[in-house]
């Protein structure tokens, strides 16, 4: 089990940020992750390199010209490697109609890449959007990891984000697997442990025992193209994924 | 001039904190606002009423239908008045196809909405997608208000939105109007006055003199189904919506 689609309907949770520094997590444990960033606004991407991709070195290279995956992927220094995307990504909604055929896009490619090159942790950063896009992650995906921000607005988010994949298990034959990941928790905050104990009530087993603080270090490190282990190893942002790695690697997630 | 559409593509940077909140301080200044949740997601409805309405009682039966939008503006007691969302409308994207007409829809309801009713402050919550729904928003506005949290990877979001709504242009014959508005404004974080720093040298008077503090009592007042002013007055957070509205009557666009 190695490939974890990161979504949330709700913006602004930490999808990129929980991508970027779980894979990092990953590389330090001596794994060599792939990212695909499958956000058409490809902040993931941005990060690796502020300079746009061209179109055809980018994921959408793979759904307008069946580009494979292998030739796609760019290294990530200390990290892996990356597909990035490009605004161009948002014709893929429009390009492939409505058809269920292209909701398997991605899995198919990724098995092709992985039949050719051998297995790797994947991580698909996906835009809060239920799209076609979006569908593809969590059709190619072993488990949804799904950041919740630790604010009320989140808790209704996490609701929808159940019934959202509750309703694709007559599609898929399968009930998605998941895991609810607390995010941006602030231990000053009273509300914090409300929210901590209302998922938990709701969500049980699914939630990850790890929660990410709050931590300044994670909000820092974009603006250095560098994850949170590389801008301040020492931080409770670096300590908080690793663990997270951990915990999804001891239940084979990862 | 007093149509606000509140969008930003980034998500959770508080476009819907936004528009609760400033809706809540044109209520204390005498305004009546109007307040449209124009996201699929119902964030804004759900604060107001965490049942879902009726799709006939949605701002859906507007576009599926041609229900005026009078009829279906509902009481926020203490606020004014909402239009709510429904999760359908993601449909309309799909069910008006790709032509130039269905992007003044919004913007023709609500010219027959004032022509009935008269003018009154209206604020549109939009999702965080540049899609058909976004667009009727920025068509139908006076002003663009694009809130930016107070992070890295909302500054890369920031310069997006303004080639976003640069792109418009000729499409509609007049450049679009716009503020930029510092949210979650940590003055802890020293990267907090190096963003503001840099938010204001790339977009000059764009950005509003007003800054949205990080403010517990915003995050909480959703929990309690109210606006800061009614549920913590004498908060930081309070005061900086005020003066946010201040600074948007002043300058008449609100
Ligand atoms: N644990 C944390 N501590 C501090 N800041 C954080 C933390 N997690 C995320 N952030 C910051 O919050 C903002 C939103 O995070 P991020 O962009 O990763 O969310 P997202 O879900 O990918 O957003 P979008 O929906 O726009 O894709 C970013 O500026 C990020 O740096
Ligand atoms: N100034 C602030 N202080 C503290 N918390 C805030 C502040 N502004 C927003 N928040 C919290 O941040 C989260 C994101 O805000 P909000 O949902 O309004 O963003 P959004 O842009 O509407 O998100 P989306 O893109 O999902 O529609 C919410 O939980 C909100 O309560
Ligand atoms: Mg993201
Ligand atoms: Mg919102």
């Amino acid at each position: 089990m190695a490939r974890l689609a990161v979504f949330n309907q709700k913006g602004g949770v930490g999808k990129t940020t929980t991508v970027l520094n779980l894979a990092a997590a990953l590389r330090r444990q001596g794994r060599l992750p792939l990212l695909i960033d499958l956000d058409p606004q490809g902040h993931l991407s941005h990060i690796q390199n502020p300079a746009r991709p061209e179109v055809a070195h980018s994921l959408f290279a793979f759904y307008q010209d069946g580009i494979p995956l292998k030739q796609l992927q760019r290294e990530w220094e200390m990290l892996g490697h990356l597909i990035p995307s490009h605004p161009q990504m948002i014709k893929v909604d429009s390009i492939f109609g409505k058809g269920p055929a292209v909701l398997n896009r991605l899995r198919q490619g990724l098995d092709a890449l992985e039949a050719a090159a051998g297995a790797r942790p994947t991580l698909i950063d996906c835009c809060p959007y239920v799209g076609v896009l979006s569908l593809n992650a969590i059709f190619a995906a072993d488990l949804v990891l799904i950041p919740v921000s630790t604010d009320f607005l989140s808790l209704q988010a996490a609701e929808e984000m159940a019934r959202t994949l509750d309703l694709l298990e007559p599609v898929l034959k399968r009930r998605v697997a998941r895991r609810y990941l607390l995010t941006r928790f602030d231990r000053r905050r009273r509300m914090s442990g409300e929210i901590l104990l209302r998922m938990n009530e709701r969500f049980g087993s699914e939630v990850c025992k790890t929660v990410i603080a709050e931590n300044v270090s994670i909000a820092e490190s974009p603006a250095y193209n560098r994850d949170v282990f590389h801008h301040a190893r020492a931080s409770h942002g670096a300590q908080d994924y690793m663990a997270l790695c951990e915990e999804l690697m001891e239940q084979g997630l990862a």
